[in-house]
């Protein structure tokens, strides 16, 4: 419960996050993204936490549904992987998104 | 110099083939490409085979000079990864490669 309940902050304190795996493509797609307009996302590489790496993929995967990496928060809320949050770039809605999240 | 052999003999007798893992997303993004245009390519999924994943991965980085997958082969010759792949497609190139390749 409190690797839990360290997820639950992390994703309400920081606008933008990302758990990721450092040598995964999907993963460094999204990390450049994020950059290309200027945000810097509170990045978490699963694959650099030893043990606590896997046990913090089984708590996304009960708080989201999604065990893949890259797996990504905005304002608190679970946006996806990669596909999710290039699609909502391709839309326009991510920049806005990530306005909001900042500004609170 | 067993298994590199096995190596040169499979990229030499098979038009296409990909070196990848099963769960990667550049990988799976590889293969979908050459099913696209109706190309079967021989998949080698390197984290289905036990210790000799990593050591054909030293042979491929010894041969390719490259350790990362997805690693693609067209009529025995190294292609690259995803993005190479990719690339070619979108010059028009890669279907003629591999044309070319199973003709042979
Ligand atoms: N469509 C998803 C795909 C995510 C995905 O399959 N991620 C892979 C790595 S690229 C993964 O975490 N694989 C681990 C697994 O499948 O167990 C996205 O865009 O993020
Ligand atoms: N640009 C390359 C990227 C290849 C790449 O970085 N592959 C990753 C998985 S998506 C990999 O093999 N990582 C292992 C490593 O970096 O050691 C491509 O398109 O194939
Ligand atoms: S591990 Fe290959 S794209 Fe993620």
């Amino acid at each position: 419960a409190r690797l839990e309940e360290t997820v639950k902050k992390t994703v309400a304190e920081n606008p933008v996050v990302v758990y990721s795996k450092t040598w995964c493509s999907y993963s460094s797609e999204v990390k450049a993204l994020f950059k290309k307009f200027g945000v810097e996302p509170l990045v978490i590489e699963l694959d650099e936490l030893g043990a606590q790496g896997p046990q913090l993929q089984k708590i996304l995967e009960r708080l989201t549904g999604q065990h893949t990496v890259p797996n990504v928060f905005i304002g608190g809320k679970h946006i996806g992987g990669c596909t999710d949050t290039v699609k909502l770039h391709r839309k326009g809605e991510l920049e806005s998104l990530v306005e909001t999240a900042t500004k609170k």
